[in-house]
């Protein structure tokens, strides 16, 4: 179903984003 | 962590889940925080991801045939759009002042929103295709009411032939939805009511053609041979009642899942 693959694509696309975020934050704790 | 009710749901939701809780952890150890990255770019990718769910979610609604689903999914929708503006706005006040513990919050609340969103609509989705096997089951059941009148074999040749395509199509999709599931016991009521409901179709047949070949031949008995008939039937209507009564949980045994 197409619906599950663009959910898909979000959670994806959300997790690259937090890893981007997450890997300064790890650096500084 | 959260548990998610189907294999599919979870494949999709469980690794932005954890980085969310990871994303959280991390800025509350970094409370006084240092410069975040450049986020304009991964900020357009979930952008541009939450504009092609929109546009593909809008073709769901519009072809789909199920009121709930017409109602329930555009505010899951408006839910995950709203979250990646959020995350836009994140972006642009982390190129203006990389230590801005606002658009830090904004970061969260976006990240949360979007899986709060794609969860909801996930699980609206996944109610509808399971009120498409429900609907099937139904036929089911109103094909077995009807069992009890049958009197002659071209009308029993009839209930089989249209008793047969729906009894096949519910087992095929119990038996997708049961290897679907998460949760072990929802697994196996679903398997050993579908296994009844297939060892005893042959048997209600067979018993409602008992029943008719009695009846041809003077009746001598057939008050138990109906009794047996509508045993059957009953017995089958309970089974289906049961699957789609399974069919509809999605709530977990916390002591398992602990």
């Amino acid at each position: 179903e197409m619906i599950l693959q663009a959910c898909l694509s979000i959670t994806t696309a959300t997790a690259a984003l937090i890893k981007s975020a997450s890997v300064a934050q790890a650096e500084l704790v | 962590m959260p548990v998610f009710h189907t294999k599919t749901i979870e494949s999709i939701l469980e690794p932005v889940a954890s980085q969310v809780s990871r994303l959280v952890i991390l800025h509350e150890e970094a409370e006084d925080g240092g410069a975040m990255p450049d986020l304009e770019k991964p900020v357009r990718a979930v952008s541009a991801a939450v504009e092609n769910l929109v546009r593909v979610g809008h073709e769901t609604i519009n072809h789909s045939d199920d009121p709930i689903l017409k109602q329930d999914m555009p505010s899951s929708l408006r839910r995950v759009t709203e979250a990646s503006k959020t995350l836009e706005k994140a972006s642009d006040m982390i190129k203006a002042d990389p230590y801005s513990k606002q658009a830090r919050r904004f970061l969260i609340d976006g990240a949360r929103g979007i899986l709060q969103g794609t969860s909801s609509l996930l699980l609206c989705f996944d109610e509808s295709e399971v009120r498409k096997i429900i609907r099937e089951c139904k036929k089911v059941l109103d094909y077995l009411a009807v069992a009890e009148v049958i009197e002659s074999m071209e009308d029993l040749v009839q209930f089989v032939k249209d008793l047969s395509p729906s009894l096949t199509k519910v087992s095929h999709e119990v038996d997708a939805r049961q290897k679907e599931l998460t949760h072990q016991p929802h697994r196996e009521i679903l398997i050993r009511c579908l296994d009844s409901v297939k060892a005893l179709a042959p048997i209600l047949i067979c018993s409602m053609k008992i029943f008719i070949q009695i009846l041809q031949q003077g009746g001598k008995g057939i008050e138990e041979a109906a009794e047996n008939r509508n045993y059957l039937a009953q017995r089958m209507s309970d089974e289906i009642n049961e699957i789609v009564r399974v069919l509809q949980l999605t709530t977990y045994d916390e002591d398992e899942w602990d």
